[in-house]
């Protein structure tokens, strides 16, 4: 719905990390249904989107039974954290060896996204904030200069 | 009618709410 555009990164990171690491992907959908029910929960095409975002939630708890991570959510946040942390380590490797691609630009958007799931579990440390605001801001930056045929720095 | 309509919102707003807690063991 329109009212939760702000959230489509999320639905989007969450339905490419399904294959690749569900636990991640189930936190990511957490995140986007908590997050929307600040932002509207009142319209019909949020209620509908909410209801079908729920049922697909209840769904992946019981197929990821056998998962800690899903259960205890100490474990996730762990796992959640260090999933965003290889990424973000990849794109800042890749980076500072000169290897400012397209792929790098995605890895520290996806990384700032997964930071920003990590904030379900209580307010992120100074240290994640920081990687985050660098992640989002690299992203922008690199992605600006590859548009302008420029060589990022 | 707005008002009915308002409390099947919040209704349903609950009832997610309450999904949304038990999912994540918070009940």
């Amino acid at each position: 719905p329109q009212t939760l555009r702000s959230l489509a990164h999320h639905v989007r990171t969450a339905a490419e990390l399904d294959k690749r690491d569900p636990v991640t992907a189930y936190y990511c959908r957490v995140f986007v249904m908590q997050t929307a029910m600040k932002i509207d929960s009142r319209s019909p095409e949020s209620r509908k989107f909410l209801g079908g975002l729920m049922d697909n939630l209840e769904k992946a708890k019981k197929e990821l039974a056998d998962r800690e991570e899903v259960h205890d959510e100490v474990v996730g946040q762990c796992h959640v954290e260090n999933y965003a942390l290889q990424i973000f380590i990849y794109a800042d490797n890749e980076d500072r060896a000169g290897r400012a691609t397209r792929a790098v630009v995605r890895a520290f958007y996806t990384a700032s996204l997964l930071f920003d799931v990590l904030s379900l579990f209580g307010e992120l440390s100074d240290e994640l904030m920081e990687k985050q605001r660098y992640a989002r801001w690299k992203a922008t930056y690199i992605h600006t200069c590859l548009k302008n045929g420029e060589t990022p720095i | 009618g707005g008002s009915i309509g308002a409390s099947t919102a919040s209704g349903e707003q609950d009832e997610l709410s309450q999904r949304l807690a038990r999912l994540r063991d918070q009940v």
